[in-house]
């Protein structure tokens, strides 16, 4: 499913370079439940924007259903993006122009899904958010934000979804109802991958990693953490 | 210290109106610690908003410091802001073409204060950034961003610090040496009103107010939380 091999990631800024990144390696197998955690700074949102195609190592491989990602042209990365991967971003990347229910909708449109209106309106409700559906991101709370990027990132049906932090604004209850979301989309076969720094958020995933100064510092299965 | 009574926020949206907050009331004396918490949506922003003197409430009235706030002049209210309170933002709120350093330092220069350059390195350090002073916000990780915010929050010395979730995108070690920082400040006599969602952060104040579709849901004193 993933397999990244020795992937590296350096910033140049000036004259430093910042290693952000350094020989990651690891392998997830479809439908499997991991969260990732570390301490502020160490790499993580890194690996999830590299995981999403969302941006290029700068050595190592990886290797998504068996595609090196690196051979892709742009359009196709953005088509793998659109088809196969849903990603909830750590500051909820909305549109700042469009409604709550337009930002769910956009990944449809793009996949030219019919009834994308309906099946936009469902995964809003499903977040809680069926009564915020018109209001602009500035329009709604931190959590409310967190639960339209969630939205949008389930929406399409994804073989994958990367989650950065997706309960970082919201109360415990409406976190818990967030995990149940992830849980049951596991159960269908869904490969989930979050970020983390909460404890009870973790505990229901299968598999931690822990990254530490931009190297894997942990990856052990969940049982007895 | 604080005292609002009644105060209530309301927003147009069109032609619905959104009761974000309704008949608020509560007394804050000098020196408290209070922990604000409540479901996603249910006002505790829009709260912070007021007493930090960014937004106007639709009714009630707000003293600070027996000064009735809604008789001051935008320009009356910034020096206020300036002055007496700092603000940590739910959204960080940084300035994007400025380094981590300049934002820290920002407050200070607002306020002609002199050595602000080594005033704002300090306070940099006291949040573990030293090492990342000259990065501009999007060259920082979600959880350093927020802490330049926080640093930029404390660099003036305010009589009162406002932190809307201040450690959402922390890791729990990176939390408690931020909710260390808040104690130690309380311990000199700031007045810190912390919005939270997470138990061990609201486990450092001595007083809770729940916030629950708007009003207050609950306001206690924190024994036996
Ligand atoms: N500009 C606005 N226009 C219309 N509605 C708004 C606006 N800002 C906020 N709201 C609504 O007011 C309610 C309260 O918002 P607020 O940001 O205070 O909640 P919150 O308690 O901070 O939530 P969170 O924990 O998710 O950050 C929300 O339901 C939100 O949708
Ligand atoms: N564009 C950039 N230029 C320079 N340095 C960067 C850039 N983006 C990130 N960094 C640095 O790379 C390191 C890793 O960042 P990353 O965002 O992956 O951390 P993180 O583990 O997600 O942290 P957090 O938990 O705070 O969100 C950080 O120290 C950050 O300062
Ligand atoms: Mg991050
Ligand atoms: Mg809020």
């Amino acid at each position: 499913m993933i397999e990244v091999k020795e992937l590296s990631k350096t910033y140049q800024l000036g004259k430093v370079d910042v290693h952000a990144m350094i020989d990651v390696s690891f392998r997830i197998d479809a439908g499997e439940f991991v969260a990732v955690m570390g301490p502020s700074g160490s790499g993580k949102s890194t690996l999830m924007n590299l995981l999403g195609c969302l941006d290029l190592p700068s050595s190592g491989s990886y290797l998504l259903e068996s595609l090196d990602i690196r051979t892709l042209s742009p359009n196709q990365q953005a088509d793998v993006r659109n088809k196969r991967i849903g990603f909830v971003f750590q500051n909820f990347n909305l549109l700042p122009r469009a409604s709550a229910l337009e930002n769910v909708e956009l990944p449809l449109l793009y996949g030219r899904v019919s009834n994308s209106h309906t099946i936009a309106r469902e995964a809003l409700e499903r977040v809680g958010l069926a009564e915020r559906a018109m209001h602009r991101p500035n329009e709604l709370s931190g959590g409310e934000r967190q639960r339209v990027a969630i939205a949008r990132a389930i929406v399409n049906n994804p073989a994958i979804v990367l989650a950065d932090e997706p309960t970082g604004n919201l109360d415990t209850r409406t976190g818990i109802e967030i995990i149940k979301i992830f849980s049951r989309l596991n159960a269908e076969g869904t490969t989930i991958i979050i970020v983390t720094h909460e404890r009870d958020v973790a505990s229901k995933a299968r598999r931690i990693i822990q990254m530490k100064d931009g190297r894997i510092h942990q990856d052990m299965l969940a049982e007895g953490i």
